[in-house]
């Protein structure tokens, strides 16, 4: 463990205790995306699954069953406590485009073809565009709660905290992941707009809105 | 360089 994993673990921890927050203060989920939220619990399912064959460490386990209860727990909120205040007409992006590319992806580029392997590689693959639902809805509405782009900004920044994380252990631990790495550069590409918007407005006290 | 064995990362 690395001070930059460990930071992007836990700003991946706050992204969800902000989210929850964010649903149970405002009593709603408008602006969240069910999609992007039902494609994050099945990356934690098909990536924890070694949580019933592999023991790594009490941290990775603690947070592997945190990440799994509270992705479940927080589609429970949006399709039955605050039902009401999900809007599916605006969720429209269309999933299979990014889970039918990360199956096949998983199936060629994989470190070994076995299947708790090949899940853990298309969980990687789908977590790199999993965000894309709740970008999409973003785009669509052009504006968002303030306290939502905080979530996003937690969430951008865990993988982006992995980079330097996979660099440190490049020169410390002789260990590469080139999957993972490939991966985390894409998602974290996906956020970059998203950062430009939210350090140059939000941060500054604005409100998120995007250029019309 | 070692390819990864176990994925010890979240």
């Amino acid at each position: 463990m690395n001070l930059f994993r460990l930071l992007g673990d836990l700003s991946h921890l706050a992204s969800i205790f902000i989210l929850i927050h964010k649903i149970q203060t405002t009593r709603s989920c408008r602006g969240i995306s069910f999609q992007t939220q039902a494609l994050y619990v099945t990356v934690f399912v098909a990536r924890y699954i070694d949580l019933f064959f592999r023991w790594i460490s009490l941290y990775n386990f603690f947070m592997k069953i945190f990440f799994i209860a509270s992705s479940v727990y927080i589609l429970y909120l949006m399709k039955y406590r605050y039902r009401p205040t999900h809007d599916p007409s605006i969720d429209t992006f269309k999933v299979e485009y990014l889970v039918g590319p990360a199956v096949v992806l998983s199936l060629i580029f994989n470190y070994k073809f076995e299947f708790t392997e090949i899940l853990w590689t298309f969980s990687i693959y789908l977590e790199a565009v999993a965000i894309l639902p709740q970008l999409f809805m973003l785009q669509r509405t052009g504006e968002a709660e303030t306290i939502t782009t905080h979530y996003l900004a937690a969430l951008g920044a865990y993988r982006a905290l992995y980079i330097p994380n996979w660099i440190y252990r490049y020169f410390t631990e002789d260990v590469v992941d080139p999957i993972a790495i490939v991966a985390g550069l894409v998602q974290t590409g996906l956020y970059l707009d998203f950062f430009y918007v939210y350090f140059t407005k939000v941060l500054q006290g604005q409100k998120f809105e995007l250029p019309a | 360089k070692g390819a990864v064995e176990v994925h010890d990362e979240l």
